[in-house]
């Protein structure tokens, strides 16, 4: 469901340049529960922003759901974003004015044909499963930062979508919340048939994860350190 | 040098108020590798905060080096924060137009007396220890999570404070990334007596506290959860 090709990724930094990603590849099938481990800096928030739609890459190809991200154009990458990816940022990205449920409604909104019922529905349904039903009218600065990472996750998960792109989803939360996170991925994914790709520090995601894709300065390697 | 005594934290939400610190009384010797532990949720980050004199408590009081901070003006509160504390936030809180240097130097700048060289000098050798020496003239939105994680952690260091509060330090860090900074905090500790108070999920930091307090719903409980 996404191919990754010779993907490659630069940033000009005052007189040099940065290479963030140099030559990836590889494939997610359809319902897996994958997993991009590696040391901090070592590329993982880049691919999963090029995979997301949110960057591009700076040479190489991504293709969604058989669809070449090079090939569309701006309101087609909007379109495959909002209905097909669900993506858990490393940083939350919530917006600060609105509430818990306002923030998990939002992308329903944007979808334009989901009926206030089945919209009430849904946000109720997600943040309770996160465990955060009694916050729901909290702003994101009125949360702690483990309530902000559980807000990210509902709202990536209630539009439902094919393919989930968590970054770091339990990394402000003790081991007994993200144990519970953890579950209700792995049954969204053995239920729904949902793709997962995570990006992730926790040993107890990576353990759960059918394939793990080990990064190390940009480059894929195995679980040793030894660049494929 | 840190005592808190009867502290009580509530903020008022719409009609109810959230009490999110329900009576907390403790105190962390000088020289202590202490820890806040808890589910999200259960007020560590608020602790942290009044301990940092970045909040102040509804109710009780908190002593730190002497100094009752519920009796201080705000220039001295600054002062107190400026020399005696380093503060890690769980958000980081980086200035987004300085570089990782600036940013580390900031705080250095603040206190007025620490001349040019010296400033260098002590930058330099932080940017080092937390593994950042390379990226010293990227700014936070060209660093990864951890990479930030790491900057916010040498510009609280680089003072060489008698408290540090960490809150969340190695949330975004590797396990490998993570242990060097947990070794590079535990020798400051042991070499220079600094106190660390860190909130965390993180194990291998529990595992090397010399105390650690556990935190349930805004109370101090035991490890099996029982309130005291
Ligand atoms: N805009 C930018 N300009 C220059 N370099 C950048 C930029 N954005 C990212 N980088 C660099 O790209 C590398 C990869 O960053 P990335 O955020 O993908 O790492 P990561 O694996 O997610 O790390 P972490 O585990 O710390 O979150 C880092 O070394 C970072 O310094
Ligand atoms: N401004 C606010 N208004 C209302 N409630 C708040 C506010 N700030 C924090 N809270 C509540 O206070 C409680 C404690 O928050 P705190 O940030 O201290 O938790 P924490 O233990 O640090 O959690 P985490 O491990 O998720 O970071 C939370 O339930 C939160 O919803
Ligand atoms: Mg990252
Ligand atoms: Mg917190």
């Amino acid at each position: 469901i996404v191919v990754v090709k010779d993907v490659e990724k630069s940033y000009p930094l005052g007189e040099i340049m940065v290479h963030a990603v140099r030559g990836v590849s590889f494939s997610i099938q359809k319902g897996e529960f994958s997993a991009l481990a590696g040391p901090s800096g070592s590329g993982k928030t880049t691919i999963l922003n090029m995979i997301g739609c949110v960057d591009t890459p700076s040479k190489g190809e991504i293709i969604i759901a058989g669809q070449n991200t090079s090939g569309l154009k701006d309101k087609e990458l909007t379109k495959l974003r909002l209905f097909k990816v669900g993506f858990i940022f490393q940083t939350f990205n919530l917006v600060p004015v609105l509430t818990a449920y306002q923030n998990v409604e939002f992308p329903l909104l944007l979808q334009k044909n989901v009926p206030k019922a089945e919209r009430e529905r849904r946000v109720n349904m997600y943040l309770e499963k996160v465990g955060l039903k009694d916050k729901m009218m909290h702003r994101p600065n009125e949360l702690s930062g483990g309530q902000r990472q559980r807000v990210a996750i509902a709202r990536a998960l209630v539009t439902e979508p094919a393919i989930v792109l968590a970054d770091e989803p339990t990394a402000n939360l003790d081991s007994q919340t993200g144990q519970e996170i953890l579950d209700l991925m792995s049954s969204l994914n053995e239920n729904d048939g949902t793709t997962f790709i995570f990006s992730t520090h926790d040993h107890n995601v990576i353990s759960r994860a059918h394939k793990v894709l080990w990064l190390v300065d940009g480059r894929l390697a195995d679980p040793k350190g030894r660049i494929a």
